[in-house]
C-alpha cells in the first residue's frame, strides 16, 4: 500500500455524543471485569482520536478520568445509581487508557488499562478540616476493626458463616476516636451459629457477597463495633458486555431492590446495625 | 495533483478541543 495511507485518524469532539457512548462503554467494561474494589463513574473524557481499522470498523483511542462510587464491583446496583464519593469521603480517582472498537453499530473494548489514586491529604483538608482521611489497609488499628466487625457479621447471622473477601477502605476517625472500615465478604458453607474452624469453610458454589460498613471503638467498654452489611444477590459474570448496557434505560431496568436469596434466610440478608 | 488554496481549511468543520466536561469534580 502507498505509505502514509489508513494512518490519519479521525477528530472527534471529546464531548460528542459518539465519543461519550464509547466511553460510557469503556467504563463500565472495568466495572464488570474488576472484582475488588468500587465500582467507577466517568468524569472526564480527556482525549479521543478515532482511528480506521481493516477491513472494517474504527477504533477509539481513548483517555478518561474516572471517581470512585460508594458501590463495590459486586453490588449489582447500576453505576448510574450509585452515588460519587465525596471529597470529604476522601475522593479516589482512576486514570484510564482505552481502545474501544466500533464496528456495526457495536461497540467492543480492545484493550483497558487505568491507574487509581485518592485525592491528596491537603485537598481532602482544604474542604473539610478534621475529616477522616484514608488509612492504610495493613494498619493494626483497621485490621482489628474488620476482625471486630466480621465478628458481629457472624454472631447476627442465622445463616451461612460469612468470610473476608476484602477490606476496601479505611479511615481513623479522630473524634471520636474510633475506626471506620469497608469490607467485601462472602458467605460459605458453614453456618455461622456453629462454626468452630473458619478456615475450613468453602465459598458457596452459587456465590453470595456481601459489603459491610462498620464503625469501631476500642475505647469503649468492650470494644463497641457498629457493622452494617448488605448482602447481594448472585450476579452472573459476563465475559464481555454488550454495547448498550451502560444506557440510561438498561440501567433502570435493573435498579430495583435486591430480593432475598433463595439459599439464604431473609434474616442474615441485612444484617445490623448490630451493637456489640 | 492541483489543490485549490484554502479549502481543506475553509471545509473543515470546527472541533472544539479536548478534555471535555467534568461531570462531577476535579481532584
Amino acid at each position: 500500500a502507498p505509505p502514509g495511507l489508513g494512518l490519519a485518524y479521525r477528530e472527534l469532539n471529546c464531548d460528542d455524543p459518539e465519543t461519550e457512548q464509547a466511553a460510557l462503554v469503556a467504563v463500565d467494561y472495568i466495572n464488570n471485569h474488576s472484582s475488588r474494589g468500587y465500582k467507577h463513574t466517568l468524569n472526564q473524557i480527556d482525549k479521543v482520536k478515532v482511528w480506521p481499522r481493516r477491513p472494517m470498523g474504527e477504533v477509539f483511542e481513548l483517555e478518561i478520568d474516572t471517581l470512585e462510587t460508594t458501590c463495590h464491583v459486586l453490588d449489582p446496583t447500576p453505576v448510574v445509581n450509585c452515588p460519587v464519593r465525596q471529597l470529604k469521603e476522601h475522593a479516589v480517582e482512576g486514570d484510564c487508557d482505552f481502545r474501544v472498537l466500533k464496528q456495526d453499530g457495536q461497540f467492543l473494548v480492545l484493550f483497558a488499562k487505568c491507574h487509581s489514586s485518592p485525592d491528596s491529604a491537603e485537598d481532602v483538608l482544604k474542604v473539610c478540616p478534621g475529616c477522616a482521611l484514608l488509612a492504610p489497609l495493613n494498619d493494626t488499628r483497621v485490621v482489628r476493626a474488620v476482625e471486630a466487625a466480621l465478628t458481629v457479621v457472624n454472631a447476627g447471622s442465622n445463616g451461612s458463616y460469612f468470610q473476608l473477601l476484602e477490606v476496601t477502605r479505611a479511615q481513623l476517625v479522630p473524634l471520636p476516636p474510633s475506626t471506620y472500615v469497608e469490607f467485601a465478604v462472602a458467605a460459605t458453607d458453614c453456618i455461622a451459629k456453629e462454626v468452630t474452624d473458619p478456615a475450613k469453610c468453602n465459598l458457596l458454589a452459587e456465590k453470595q457477597y456481601g459489603f459491610c460498613k462498620a464503625t469501631f471503638n476500642e475505647k469503649a467498654v468492650g470494644d463497641a463495633a457498629e457493622v452494617t452489611c448488605t448482602v447481594f444477590q448472585t450476579q452472573p459474570m459476563l465475559l464481555q458486555p454488550q454495547p448498550d448496557t451502560n444506557t440510561p434505560t438498561t440501567g433502570v431496568a435493573t435498579a430495583m431492590p435486591i430480593p432475598p436469596s433463595a439459599n439464604l434466610p431473609a434474616a442474615a440478608m441485612v444484617v445490623g446495625p448490630l451493637v456489640v | 495533483t492541483a489543490v485549490e488554496p484554502g479549502m481543506a481549511a475553509a471545509t473543515r468543520p470546527l472541533v472544539r478541543p479536548c478534555p471535555g466536561r467534568i461531570r462531577h469534580f476535579k481532584i
